[in-house]
């Protein structure tokens, strides 16, 4: 009786075994036919441009940057416009008097370019990325059904560059450039004539939307050298009462700011942990209002003075060309992002820094005859 | 001849905070990108007569004959490159650019060999380099200009950097001739070359620029001819873009119009 019973407990403790196996294997094929299942729809809408070092991955149906990998690294990442609304200095509990102007950044209000509402960065604010796709930063990865395109795509590939050419609207396009060879992606960005039929100033900006776990912090250059690490709502030497949730957590960017998962005071930053670099090709102002999230301050045009002294309104239609109906200034540049383990991102930042800082000096002119040449 | 005095005042006075945040009234810009513009005019001269110089001087003796343009970092280009390296290196900065260009020419007159018989044609005149300011928009007088007229263009890039690099170099043309292109480094070697064509947003910018300042000399490209260039440390080089037509062009020169969907 004894062998008896000992059998029948091994055979059913091998029975469970074997439904814990079965368990497990379904699961697994499961998981592999959602995968498939989300990579089926990936594949159908998604562009890639892919330049061997780094790929880039599009969707086509919001025309958005959808993800970046490359450099050992990869991230959700979505570049999208956004603008704040200048406040005009004339509401004394809205804006306490201030306006914005030339020299001061009081925002009444944000909006994404494709909302049509308010999209603030108040609490409870849901990015274009939460609204797109659910969830906190990277979550989900399906687009909601009905999301309509943010952006027209056109991608043109070749053999030295690839190029991602988004139209978010006549006066906001992006090109996101690949080239060979380079790890870097350019973003080359166009704002302008910004418009203000609405009778509204704005101030337009960059957002660079990632599902990186940065928390409260990201860093900037300070003069193009060392870079600081900066908290939001912080102040290192005195107790701050923010009182301007956007522009209280603004700061000069001459060359470059970054991201950090995890990073500590230190910035040393743990295993696995990724940074995301944003590198300008001149002064700009820059915030990281949420976690895994950049933006930097491309064009302003503001409706009124703000009474510090310059006595005009930062407003270009007065900006002494040849006729005087010009529409108002178009700003374009580029940015440079750059994606890599934490742990060694430092020296290709720091080298395509030197390399936007300091771009070849080009000069053109016609084939050189030489006496006697046949050609 | 053209120097560098008036940029560096220019640049001086634009210390400022004013200058550099924007903080100015109107007028007082219109100042500032006035007095940068003559100064960057003139200091653009000084680098390309000293470019032009290099690459005149590069060609008596040179490699290969020297017809095809200097070799960059290697030949007897060297010594005016590793020169020019030195003079960069320098404190005057773009005062020793100058001094370098002038030792180049003078090393020039004393290179020709005037039984002839020596490697390499000397060129017999300048070759008018230039600069452009509108390439981010596809804008460049003298490329626009040759590519119009289905002629070729030496293209001359110089690296202020302190190590090699490998950049792509983009070049604003016009497709009214041809669309085929070779392009050609400084060895003489076949490079990729990628024919892009300009985004809408960019069209609708020279449109702007063409009514806004009715009487800029700049002309318009409609495409972008996409090279990588290998450039040595502190140092220059130059290739040659040309353009193919009939059986060359059929024959499958290296340029690829680039796809493009939607």
């Amino acid at each position: 009786q004894k062998q008896e019973a000992g059998q029948s407990a091994t055979q059913a403790a091998d029975a469970r075994e074997a439904a814990a196996e079965a368990a497990e294997v379904a699961a697994e094929e499961e998981e592999v036919q959602q995968g498939w299942l989300e990579n089926e729809e990936k594949n159908e809408h998604t562009a890639v441009l892919d330049s061997g070092l780094v790929r880039l991955e599009f969707d086509t149906r919001t025309g958005l940057l959808r993800s970046v990998h490359g450099g050992g690294a990869s991230a959700r990442l979505a570049p999208t416009f956004a603008w704040y609304n200048s406040s005009d200095g004339l509401d004394s509990d809205e804006n306490r008097g201030q306006g914005s102007g030339a020299y001061v950044f009081r925002p009444n209000g944000r909006y994404d370019l494709s909302a049509t509402h308010e999209t603030s960065a108040a609490p409870g604010w849901r990015s274009l990325w939460e609204r797109l796709w659910g969830g906190g930063g990277g979550g989900g990865g399906r687009v909601p059904a009905g999301a309509g395109p943010v952006a027209r795509l056109e991608i043109v590939e070749g053999v030295n560059v690839w190029e991602a050419r988004q139209t978010f609207a006549d006066w906001a396009t992006l090109v996101t450039r690949l080239h060979r060879g380079q790890a870097a992606v350019e973003v080359e960005w166009t704002v302008g004539p910004i418009p203000i039929d609405d009778g509204l100033g704005k101030e337009v900006v960059l957002v660079y939307d990632s599902d990186l776990g940065s928390g409260a912090q990201f860093w900037s250059d300070s003069n193009g050298r060392e870079m600081l690490r900066r908290v939001r709502d912080f102040r290192p030497t005195w107790e701050l009462n923010q009182t301007e949730p956007a522009a209280g957590n603004y700061y000069p960017l001459t060359a470059a700011m970054y991201l950090l998962e995890g990073g500590d005071a230190g910035g040393a930053a743990a295993e696995g942990a990724r940074q995301l670099a944003v590198l300008t090709d001149r002064a700009q102002g820059g915030a990281s209002l949420r976690s895994g999230q950049m933006e930097v301050m491309l064009h302003r045009r503001t409706l009124r003075d703000d009474l510090r002294g310059v006595d005009e309104a930062l407003n270009e239609t007065a900006c002494g060309c040849r006729n005087c109906d010009c529409p108002g200034l178009v700003a374009r540049g580029r940015h440079w992002l750059l994606l890599a383990p934490a742990r060694e991102a430092a020296r290709p930042r720091r080298t395509a820094q030197q390399e936007l800082n300091d771009p070849p000096v080009l000069a053109f002119g016609p084939i050189p005859r030489q006496i006697g040449a046949s050609s | 001849g053209p120097n560098t005095e008036s940029l560096e005042e220019a640049v001086s006075l634009l210390q400022h905070h004013d200058g550099i945040t924007g903080t100015a009234k109107q007028h007082v810009v219109n100042d500032y990108h006035r007095r940068v513009h003559a100064g960057l005019k003139e200091a653009q001269a000084v680098v390309a007569s000293a470019l032009e110089r290099l690459i005149r001087g590069a060609t008596v003796g040179g490699t290969a004959g020297g017809t095809t343009g200097p070799a960059a970092g290697g030949g007897s280009a060297a010594p005016a490159a590793r020169r020019l390296a030195m003079a960069q290196e320098g404190p005057a900065g773009l005062h020793a650019v100058q001094h370098a260009g002038r030792e180049a020419a003078a090393e020039q007159e004393e290179r020709v060999d005037p039984t002839g018989s020596g490697g390499g044609n000397p060129i017999d005149s300048p070759i008018p380099l230039e600069s452009c300011d509108w390439l981010n928009i596809t804008a460049c007088n003298a490329t626009v200009h040759l590519s119009s007229r289905g002629q070729g263009m030496l293209v001359a890039a110089y690296n202020p950097l302190a190590w090699s690099r490998e950049t792509v170099v983009r070049v604003p043309v016009s497709t009214a001739v041809t669309c085929m292109w070779k392009a050609s480094g400084p060895e003489g070697e076949d490079l990729p070359v990628q024919l892009l064509p300009v985004p809408n947003t960019t069209l609708a910018l020279q449109q702007l620029m063409a009514a806004v300042n009715a009487t800029c000399p700049t002309t318009f490209g409609d495409a972008e001819l996409a090279f990588v260039a290998q450039l040595p440390p502190l140092g220059y080089a130059t290739f040659f873009l040309e353009p193919q037509s009939g059986a060359a062009a059929r024959a499958g020169s290296s340029s690829d119009d680039g796809s493009s969907r939607e």
